[in-house]
């Protein structure tokens, strides 16, 4: 464990605390695209096949157990919640997830470390978890109007992969033969793909400007 | 030994 993997770890669970705090207290989800959390719930549900086989920490189980119990339990407040669900504007959340999962399928079918069931799955959430947010992005870019707590679950997000990279790279120097292309490369797309997101976010932040998108 | 060098990672 290194100091850019934990920070990465928190600022991964903090995103996650940042959208269940919005949704519990205010029981409003507007704004929140149902298709990018369910791509997560579907990211951690196909990532953490190993938790009751392969006990590496119990730190490392933990973390499983709350990403699983919040992504879920997410979607289950935007799905169920008779409050919640009503501030869900499903005619504008409109992003068929089949294009992002299948694509992501056919591609771990192809690109991966062993051709096994669970190595399949667990690159298939890699690429997936690297497109899950463009829904999210999508959404955001079509209602313009980002709240900012909406806003800072968007931005952790995002950081919590950047450090990740961080973490890549002091392993690759620390590890002797700690080289795996897939997770980085997955890795790297998914922060490029908050690139513009993060330009907007620290304009709006350094202006002291509500967060705008560009239509 | 090697693969669980990632598969530690959450």
């Amino acid at each position: 464990m290194n100091i850019f993997r934990l920070a990465g770890d928190m600022t991964h669970l903090m995103s996650v605390i940042v959208l269940l705090l919005k949704i519990h207290t205010i029981k409003s989800c507007a704004g929140i695209s149902l298709k990018t959390q369910e791509l997560y719930a579907l990211v951690f549900a196909t990532r953490y096949l190993d938790i009751f086989t392969d006990f590496i920490s119990l730190y490392n189980t933990i973390m499983k157990l709350i990403f699983l119990a919040s992504s879920f339990s997410i979607v289950w407040y935007m799905r169920q919640h008779k409050i919640v669900r009503r501030s869900y504007d499903k005619d504008q959340d409109t992003f068929r997830h089949l294009f992002l999962i299948l694509p992501c399928l056919l591609l771990a079918l192809f690109i991966n470390e062993k051709f096994t069931f669970k190595e399949v799955m667990w690159t298939f959430s890699l690429f997936l978890e690297a497109v899950a947010i463009l829904p999210q992005l999508v959404l955001l870019q079509r209602t313009r109007n980002i709240d900012n707590l909406t806003g800072q679950y968007v931005f952790l997000l995002g950081a919590y992969r950047a450090l990740y990279i961080l973490n890549w790279i002091y392993r690759y120097f620390t590890e002797p033969h700690y080289v795996h292309w897939i997770t980085w490369i997955s890795g790297l797309v998914q922060t490029l793909l908050y690139a513009d997101f993060f330009y907007y976010y620290f304009n709006s932040w350094k202006n002291n400007v509500k967060l705008q998108l560009p239509a | 030994a090697e693969e669980y060098s990632v598969k530690d990672e959450l």
